[in-house]
């Protein structure tokens, strides 16, 4: 099966 | 204070109509440099990041960095008042609470002036690093918007493999199956036409078909798309404007 990843998993917050 | 003068005011129109539908709300942020502006979607699964440079403008001022919040529905509200053909100009002050959308029709020596409230909106800056891609596409926009369309009918994913020689846009559903393959070509005559893949190592990547949808909106800015690609990132999906781009930041669905 395959999932959504999320930006968040990516990209650092800033 | 910020004064930006689009020759055409379709050009900006088009550019909010490549991205309203799947952000609503967005700082544009106003510098020496033009208005870049970036926003992720509520699933946080796509990312919009805008950037039109000084050259892009037939006149642009910003004495300082100036943030300009805006609700996407209403600006694009007001942006269809104004004729496609009309000079657009964008003022605000430095700290401002509202923005001045002007259009004027030189021919007629017609002005109207609008006035759109701003907003304070609290986003989070997503850093995009230089990322390395694996593969490299490049292939007319329209072509792209159409294998997007017609493959959505079949499935709410998208698979995207290429290989040194192919790319192949592929797409199983609860009604059947469906594949579009196209290969490198050159049209010399019409550069735009050509479809170019550059790879370090083939890829294959799965994308929703429902955000995919949405980056198609970007061809009406642009003949072309560049799609840039790798297992262990975001994929990029860039439109390029005269002097800037449009670019969507997609995050790949992954095998559990």
């Amino acid at each position: 099966t395959f999932k959504q990843s999320s930006l968040n998993r990516f990209f650092k917050k800033t | 204070m910020l004064e930006a003068k689009f020759t055409e005011a379709g050009l900006f129109k088009r550019i909010i109509d490549s991205f309203r539908d799947c952000v609503q709300l967005i700082n544009f942020n106003c510098s020496e440099k033009g208005i870049a502006a970036q926003a992720v979607d509520d699933s946080r699964v796509l990312l919009v990041s805008l950037s039109i440079n000084v050259e892009a403008f037939e006149e642009f001022r910003a004495d300082r960095n100036i943030v300009l919040g805006c609700d996407l529905t209403n600006l694009s509200k007001i942006l269809r008042c104004g004729n496609n053909s009309d000079n657009l100009t964008l003022i605000a002050e430095d700290s401002p609470d509202s923005i001045l959308i002007l259009f004027e029709d030189t021919k007629r020596d017609r002005v109207s002036e609008y006035s759109l409230k701003l907003m304070e909106i609290e986003t989070d800056f997503l850093e995009i690093s230089d990322m390395k891609y694996e593969s490299y596409i490049t292939m007319p926009s329209a072509d792209f918007a159409k294998t997007v369309r017609d493959l959505s009918q079949l499935s709410d994913s998208i698979n995207i493999l290429v290989t040194k020689d192919t790319i192949k846009f592929a797409a199983e559903g609860d009604i059947g199956s469906g594949s579009i393959v196209v290969k490198p070509f050159t049209d010399l005559d019409h550069p735009e036409n050509s479809i170019k893949v550059t790879i370090e190592k083939p890829v294959d990547l799965r994308f929703g078909a429902k955000y995919l949808n949405d980056i198609i909106k970007g061809a009406s800015l642009s003949d072309t798309i560049t799609i840039k690609l790798s297992e262990e990132a975001p994929a990029l999906f860039q439109f390029d404007i005269s002097s800037g781009n449009l670019q969507f930041y997609l995050a790949p669905k992954f095998d559990e």
